[in-house]
């Protein structure tokens, strides 16, 4: 299930993945 | 400085991630424990409310506590 990894974290450094590019 | 003129000519996924790089410090000054989600759960809103945040230490403060609460009712 989706909600089981949300919310997604935030890693300094990282691309964020969290929110899809529209 | 980030400006609204600075995040209007990057994509959606580089705003994120530039408040989140800004954002981040902040929220793990207030929340170290779990500042990681609680910035992942912040970036879900609005970019403006975000540039709110980052001029205002006390709407952030109260943003990462009601994050706090959703992410601990989450959790349990």
């Amino acid at each position: 299930s989706s909600s089981v990894n949300w919310p997604p974290e935030f890693r300094p450094g990282e691309p964020w993945k969290g929110y899809p590019n529209i | 400085d980030l400006k609204a003129t600075v995040l209007s000519a990057a994509s959606p996924g580089e705003q994120k991630e530039m408040l989140g790089e800004r954002l981040f410090p902040l929220v793990q000054a207030i929340q170290p424990t779990m500042s990681n989600k609680i910035t992942g759960m912040l970036l879900e809103l609005e970019n403006s409310e975000l540039l709110h945040m980052l001029e205002s230490p006390e709407s952030l403060r109260s943003m990462v506590e009601e994050a706090v609460e959703v992410l601990q009712a989450h959790q349990a």
